[in-house]
């Protein structure tokens, strides 16, 4: 998984 | 994902495809801000420079490109296509958007949640969307009455990152380590932004009348 500030939302 | 979420890009398509409409069904852009289109697909281009290196997922992947694909072809149509281009009026939509790039870039220079190239572009997006709207708003207040398509496009345009608020309040009481405070804080400034025409919109429509914001 990637960390968490991955860009997951537009 | 999450209902939220979803509904907040369906809106956003949506808005997209209203904007299309109005200018393919009427090939005119009038009442419509270019400024507003280009700071869009800045915006776009800045966020998902990605999009070929980070695969999230296919719906992922298919919106960006839509995204990125649709606000070119507006801005390509308003500058180009004679019949487009005719209708779009610069001496009102006179707003020195490129201040809010200059601003937006400045800040996300020092404000991001990491100092690489990628986060500072997508700081930079982040920003610049919360104040892309307003050429298209101040274009709104000049132009007088608007007409309805534009009026709907605006409205979900708004609309959308509201839903997004819902998404990110949703997911920081669902995920234990969610925060993205630069992407919350930036999207309330920008659904703010869009408080007086959700207001004199909701009158409209209560009061079936032509939509018309004050000078």
């Amino acid at each position: 998984v990637k960390d968490g500030t991955s860009k997951d939302e537009l | 994902m999450n209902i939220f979420r979803l509904a907040g890009d369906m809106t956003h398509l949506l808005s997209i495809l209203v904007l299309l409409l109005k200018i393919y069904a009427t090939k005119s852009c009038s009442g419509v801000s270019r400024k507003t289109q280009e700071l869009y697909a800045i915006v776009f281009l800045a966020r998902y420079l990605d999009l070929f290196t980070d695969f999230i997922s296919v719906y992922n992947t298919f919106m960006k490109i839509v995204f990125i694909a649709s606000s070119l072809a507006i801005v390509w149509c308003i500058r180009v296509h004679p019949m487009v281009k005719r209708s779009y009026d610069k001496d009102l939509d006179t707003f020195r958007h490129y201040l809010l790039v200059a601003a937006s870039f400045l800040l996300a220079l020092f404000l991001h949640e990491k100092f690489t190239f990628l986060e500072i572009f997508w700081a930079f997006s982040i920003y610049l969307e919360a104040v892309a709207i307003l050429p298209q708003l101040v274009l709104l207040q000049r132009s007088g009455n608007v007409d309805n398509l534009t009026g709907q496009y605006v409205f979900f345009l708004g609309a959308y990152r509201g839903l997004y608020i819902l998404n990110w309040i949703y997911r920081y009481l669902t995920e234990p380590r969610f925060t993205r405070w630069i992407a919350c804080v930036s999207g309330v400034v920008q659904t703010a932004l869009y408080a007086d025409f959700f207001y004199y919109y909701f009158i409209s429509w209560k009061n079936n009348s032509k939509l018309k914001l004050p000078a």
